[in-house]
């Protein structure tokens, strides 16, 4: 379960990157 | 939204935020921005931080759709200057007043807020050195200042 939690915490990190490289135009 | 203890640092960007929704979005905007930026670096894995900073972004996404028109916005180089023109803007008036000896609570917010906008210069790239000077003198003027009138010393 930790290890399920941690998998979603950094797909969700890595949404977040993705937004904010779109948001900037970098993508 | 409440801001979890892990991102304080952020706090003032994004209370000066709030504080330009209406008098300049651009500054705003970029304020988010860099509390975005740091928020992630500060702490983007408890879930706090994490609904804390989807929010954020959801509210920065929506100021970009609604200022599309605004080159401030949809160039970076043309925030860039702004951001810059309006902290050197603070800065001056803030500079001017502590120069006549006037010294008031407006003058120590825009030497603090000056500060905090030059904080948010680093979005677009490493500070000048004058930009890392001025931050800091700024931010020293503004603590001691307060101070001073806090303990009812006169400034010198």
């Amino acid at each position: 379960t930790s290890s399920l939690a941690s998998s979603v915490a950094s797909a969700e990190q890595d949404d977040l990157s993705q937004r904010l490289s779109r948001l900037r135009g970098q993508v | 939204m409440a801001l979890p203890a892990q991102l304080r640092p952020i706090q003032h960007h994004l209370r000066t935020a709030q504080e330009h929704e209406n008098r300049d979005p651009v500054v705003s905007y970029y304020c988010r921005l860099y509390a975005m930026q740091t928020g992630m670096k500060l702490d983007s894995k408890t879930p706090e931080c994490r609904k804390f900073l989807v929010n954020l972004m959801d509210q920065l996404e929506s100021m970009k759709k609604e200022l599309s028109d605004n080159e401030s916005i949809t160039q970076e180089v043309v925030g860039n200057a702004h951001i810059e023109n309006y902290a050197l803007k603070l800065f001056l008036y803030a500079d001017n007043e502590d120069r006549a000896g006037r010294f008031h609570k407006n003058m120590i917010k825009s030497f603090y807020s000056s500060s905090l906008l030059m904080d948010v210069l680093s979005v677009f790239g490493e500070l000048s050195e004058e930009n890392v000077q001025h931050r800091k003198y700024a931010r020293w003027k503004a603590t001691y200042i307060h101070n001073c009138l806090k303990n009812g010393e006169s400034p010198q």
